[in-house]
């Protein structure tokens, strides 16, 4: 799914 | 990773370590407010649950294991070590009045209906109003010691910081996290009246009163 945003923030 | 992100982090760490410091050196948690230092434990808790199942970085796992670790000890030091000075009659406002609507929130307003997803958009939802309960307290005391202040200075600055990073990762990566983006932006927004004051008084050397 492309459309969730990689949670890579704090 | 970007210098706004990076200094977003910085300020949060710091914050963190100012809190501590504060405890320590005045052996007392005066000021402070205990349910908004439980609702940082609940929002790292919910939002770093992936943890168990996700490798980003090491720079992430630290941090993620450092704020779980030392908002928890900061309860500690709390509840048990300098429990004779924290005043629960001056820490009133209702954390249900956060929690639950955040969740309602989260259970409508999310990227995939998942248990873990849904736990993290909780805690984007409850971070930005976690600081209520502290500002009530001020609010109803009017006035601070000036270390709390500066807490409070670099716990907004972070979340502030985190905006020009969104519009960053906007133009060089094209990403955009609608959830994140709106609920730091209330987050900040919250702050603002306190950064007039603190900016406007306690940078000049005066204590942080409210006016009456």
């Amino acid at each position: 799914d492309g459309t969730q945003p990689a949670h890579d923030e704090l | 990773m970007n210098i706004f992100r990076l200094l977003g982090d910085l300020a949060h760490l710091a914050s963190i370590f100012i809190l501590v410091h504060k405890m320590h050196t005045t052996r007392s948690c005066r000021g402070i407010s205990f349910k908004t230092q439980a609702l940082y434990v609940l929002v790292f808790l919910t939002r770093y649950i992936d943890l168990l199942y996700t490798w980003i970085s090491l720079y992430n796992f630290v941090m993620k294991v450092f704020f779980i670790s030392s908002s928890g000890y900061i309860l500690y030091l709390m509840k048990y070590r300098f429990r004779p000075t924290h005043d629960p009659s001056l820490d009133t406002f209702k954390v249900e009045y956060l929690v639950g609507p955040c969740f309602v929130l989260a259970l409508i307003f999310n990227y995939r209906f998942e248990v873990t997803e849904i736990l993290w958009t909780f805690s984007i939802y409850l971070e930005a109003v976690a600081i209520f309960p502290q500002l009530f307290m001020m609010q109803r005391t009017g006035e601070a010691e000036t270390i709390t202040t500066h807490y409070l200075a670099a716990l907004g600055a972070y979340r502030a910081l985190y905006i020009p990073n969104w519009i960053y990762r906007y133009f060089t990566e094209g990403t955009v996290d609608p959830i994140a983006v709106v609920a730091g932006i209330v987050q900040t927004g919250l702050y603002l009246d306190f950064f007039y004051v603190y900016v406007t008084k306690v940078l000049q050397g005066q204590k942080f009163e409210l006016p009456a």
